[in-house]
C-alpha cells in the first residue's frame, strides 16, 4: 500500500494555483 | 507624448503610479511597467475596460475562459482586494508581489492560509480541505475511494493540527509549512524576476523618464 500523501501536497499541484501560465504568451 | 500617455492610462481605473507601486513592492519601476503590459493584455481580452474580470483571469490562466476551477476562483477573489468583482492594476501588482522571490516568507504563508481558508473564518477546517481535495481530484481525473479521501484527511490533520482541535489555525499553519517548505513552492514565481525581458515593450510605453532599474 503506497504511503498516503498530505492533502496540501496534492492540492498544491492544482493547475489553478500555477500562476506561471499568466506569463506564458 | 506625456499628454497622450496620461490620457490612455486614464482608461485604466485603479491605475497607479509605477514609481509609487515600486516603492511599496519588491518590483523595480521597470518591472511595474512591464507588469502593466501584461495587465493591459489580460484586461482587454474579453471586455476592454482596463480591469481584469474573472473570465479574463481564467482565460489568461487556462487559455480557456469557461474553465471553472476552485483554486483559480480563490486566487481571483484574493487579488480582488476591493471586492468589486474585478482586479485593478494597483491590486494586481501588490497581489503578484506576494509571489515575488524576494517577498517576505511570512507574507507568502499568510496568503496561502487565506487561500485555503475558503470560508474566511480564520481556520482551515476539515470540510474545507475535503472540498479542495475533491476539487483537485476532479480536476486531475484522479479517482480515490471515499475511504482513502478520509484517510488522507486524517493524515493531514495529524500532521498539521498540532493542538488537535479539529481545525488548522494560523499558528498551526505556520508551524506546518515550516516543516514542509515544499508546500510554499507555489507561492514563488521565478517569472517575476524576468518580467522586463518577457514584456520588453514596456520600454516604448514608459511614462517614467530615465528608467534606472
Amino acid at each position: 500500500r503506497p504511503a498516503l500523501m498530505n492533502a496540501f501536497e496534492l492540492i498544491s499541484t492544482s493547475q489553478g494555483l500555477n500562476l506561471g501560465t499568466l506569463f506564458e504568451k | 507624448m506625456g499628454c497622450f500617455h496620461s490620457k490612455s492610462r486614464r482608461q485604466f481605473p485603479g491605475y497607479e503610479d509605477p514609481v509609487l507601486l515600486a516603492s511599496q513592492t519588491s518590483f523595480s519601476v521597470s518591472e511595474v511597467e512591464a507588469l502593466f503590459e501584461l495587465f493591459k493584455s489580460i484586461s482587454r481580452s474579453v471586455v476592454d475596460d482596463g480591469l481584469i474580470n474573472k473570465e479574463e483571469f481564467q482565460l489568461a490562466l487556462f487559455k480557456n475562459s469557461k474553465k471553472e476551477n476552485l483554486f483559480a476562483n480563490r486566487i481571483f477573489d484574493l487579488f480582488d482586494v476591493k471586492q468589486k468583482g474585478v482586479i485593478d492594476f494597483g491590486d494586481f501588482v501588490r497581489s503578484l508581489n506576494v509571489f515575488h522571490p524576494n517577498a517576505p516568507l511570512e507574507d507568502k504563508i499568510n496568503f496561502s492560509f487565506k487561500l485555503y481558508d475558503l470560508d474566511g473564518n480564520g481556520f482551515i477546517e476539515r470540510k474545507e480541505v475535503k472540498q479542495m481535495l475533491i476539487a483537485l481530484l476532479s480536476e486531475s481525473d484522479m479517482k480515490l475511494s471515499d475511504e482513502t479521501v478520509e484517510l488522507i484527511l486524517d493524515k493531514t490533520f495529524v500532521d498539521s493540527d498540532v493542538n488537535h482541535d479539529g481545525r488548522i489555525d494560523k499558528s498551526d499553519w505556520q508551524n506546518f509549512v515550516s516543516r514542509n517548505p515544499s508546500l510554499m513552492k507555489i507561492m514563488t514565481l521565478q517569472y517575476l524576476k524576468d518580467i522586463t525581458t518577457t514584456f520588453p515593450s514596456f520600454v516604448f510605453n514608459s511614462e517614467v523618464d530615465d528608467i534606472a532599474t
